[in-house]
């Protein structure tokens, strides 16, 4: 059977309410790119494994990104292959929210990309067949 | 709680141990890790059968490219597991980490073994193309535990964010290369290797050779794609998944007597050898006399002792090798006996280049490459290639039938590797 543990059944529907919080401003980018180790943590978040409980600071206070956020949006915005203006504009907020893997992106992987070793030459062929 | 205490963070203070560039950290010591979906974790979206298959089939991508094998466990004490997969929604399985419902995070990892999958997400079976592929998340988050952290290299399982997978999930080059950076590369002896000759018709109906390259060992066997330098998707699977007839495992030699008048191929196995039928794919039963199979070595091949060690037919010469021991018998398949001047030493017919970088005796294979145009004696996990005649062309003074300092066999044919006998036959 599909596993499920209430009587009625009602822990099978899809919990409509259990949605990750749409990353939409400032503060949410700056506190994803803390917990994926691209930034520090925002001030008042707490620590990165807390970073999602923090109290949310008043946002009519928001202005530009500082000189270090600006930076982390743009290494992020650079490997993403998005335009790294170092702005949290629509497609950089569009990426944070594609679905990924809670670990961290330690950075100095991230240079590797372009030193990972290459396919070794061999012979054209047909694609590989599915397993 | 103490097994929470770090999700792989890279954080302050904390430096991989040997930190290659593009790295990542072995996380074990040990060839055979065990795993379990945790009871208090099963998702409540796939049947617990569907999640246990699919996570055996991750854990088995991982062993096709490494020497480690990955054996589920469903009986021991919990805290002697290697590694604990669950799903859970919000808070879940006493780890410090929410999960934030559907969207965002849909799984992370843990030093110690443990991976988390988010219930909230809509994971699916690899043969839906909605959703989240479990599949895919799970050979990605085992890679994290394995010790490989994220990268953005394209094609790499290894991405942070999702990637709506094609039909076919396989690790890459690259992901190989970086696993086996951390484990080392897989090794060990081969009970025969040969090239398999298919003839077809293209589709202007001319006749098109071709051939695969087969690694058997015990009663698994792997066929081998040149042309892109691993093993085919998949393999190993047993022997008599892909061959009927023949002896399930151990077999000792297989020899291919291909010349414009003859198409035989026989494989050996103690005392006792078999034909195989490559249209019908399987052993013959009966010879053209009625004569039945497997038949004793003794009397197909007169003067040629057995158990052998391996055997290989030069088509140039129409002669079989046998090897046994330390000796070699070469055999005239046209006047079916052995050469008067034979039994000769190996190392007297293949002479080494490199004074004492010699097999001497009881190699596990003598194999004929159609794809490098050369002999190779199989030993363990290393190979001496023998002299042909492009490196004559290039080096006359090279003796004939000379043998090339040994060299690693993992170096040249990649990714031969074991998997668990238990996901054998996945």
């Amino acid at each position: 059977e599909t596993l499920f543990h209430s009587r009625d059944r009602s822990d099978l529907a899809p919990s409509l309410l259990r949605r990750a919080t749409p990353i939409a401003d400032l503060f949410a980018a700056q506190r994803f790119l803390s917990k994926y180790g691209w930034a520090d943590a925002p001030p008042g978040a707490g620590s990165a494994a807390t970073v999602s409980r923090g109290p949310r600071p008043d946002r009519s206070r928001e202005g530009p990104p500082g000189t270090a956020l600006a930076a982390a949006l743009r290494e992020f915005q650079k490997v993403n292959a998005l335009p790294a203006s170092g702005e949290l504009d629509a497609a950089t907020l569009a990426t944070m929210n594609r679905p990924r893997c809670g670990v961290p992106d330690p950075r100095s992987q991230l240079r590797a990309v372009s030193t990972a070793p290459r396919t070794p030459p061999s012979l054209l062929g047909r694609r590989p067949r599915t397993r | 709680p103490k097994r929470f205490l770090q999700i792989l963070l890279p954080g302050p203070g904390w430096q991989p141990k040997n930190p290659p560039q593009g790295g990542g950290t072995q996380a074990f010591a040990k060839k055979t890790l065990t795993w379990r979906l945790v009871g208090e974790g099963y998702s409540s979206q796939l049947s617990v059968e569907d999640q246990r298959y699919i996570f055996r089939l991750a854990f088995r991508m991982w062993s096709e490219v490494t020497p480690l094998d990955f054996r589920e466990d469903l009986t021991a004490p919990g805290a002697t597991i290697d590694i604990k997969l669950g799903f859970g929604r919000g808070r879940h399985l006493g780890c410090p980490r929410v999960f934030d419902g559907s969207g965002q995070e849909f799984a992370h990892a843990w030093r110690l073994g443990d991976i988390h999958f988010d219930d909230d997400e809509h994971f699916t079976p690899p043969t839906s193309d909605k959703g989240i592929s479990l599949l895919k998340v799970a050979v990605h988050e085992i890679g994290h535990v394995l010790g490989l952290p994220h990268t953005y290299r394209t094609g790499s399982i290894m991405q942070p964010n999702y990637i709506p997978q094609g039909p076919a999930l396989e690790l890459d080059w690259s992901d190989r290369k970086a696993i086996q950076k951390l484990y080392g590369s897989c090794e060990g002896s081969f009970d025969t290797a040969f090239d398999w000759i298919r003839t077809e018709r293209n589709r202007r109906g001319d006749v098109m050779v071709r051939f695969s390259t087969y690694f058997f060992r015990k009663s698994w066997y792997w066929l081998y794609e040149n042309r892109n330098n691993r093993t085919r998707y998949g393999d190993p699977i047993h022997i008599l998944t892909g061959w009927h007839g023949v002896p399930a495992q151990s077999l000792d030699a297989f020899v291919h007597i291909w010349t414009w008048t003859r198409d035989e191929r026989y494989f050996f196995k103690g005392n006792q050898y078999w034909r195989y039928d490559s249209d019908k794919d399987q052993a013959h039963a009966k010879d053209e006399q009625g004569k039945s199979y497997p038949k004793l070595i003794s009397e197909g091949f007169p003067g040629i002792p057995s158990p052998l060690d391996t055997a290989f037919y030069d088509r140039r010469k129409q002669l079989i090798y046998f090897f046994k021991g330390s000796f070699v018998f070469a055999f005239d398949v046209n006047r079916n006996q052995v050469l008067d001047s034979y039994p000769k030493k190996m190392a007297e017919v293949f002479p080494a280049i490199e004074p004492q970088n010699h097999p001497f005796r009881s190699i596990d294979s003598a194999y004929y490459s159609y794809a490098h145009k050369s002999v190779f004696f199989l030993k363990g996990s290393l190979y001496w290639k023998v002299v042909n005649d492009a490196d004559r062309q290039h080096q006359a003074w090279l003796p004939s039938n000379g043998l090339f300092p040994k060299q690693s066999i993992s170096g040249k044919w990649f990714d031969v590797c074991d998997v668990h006998a238990s996901t054998l036959n996945m």
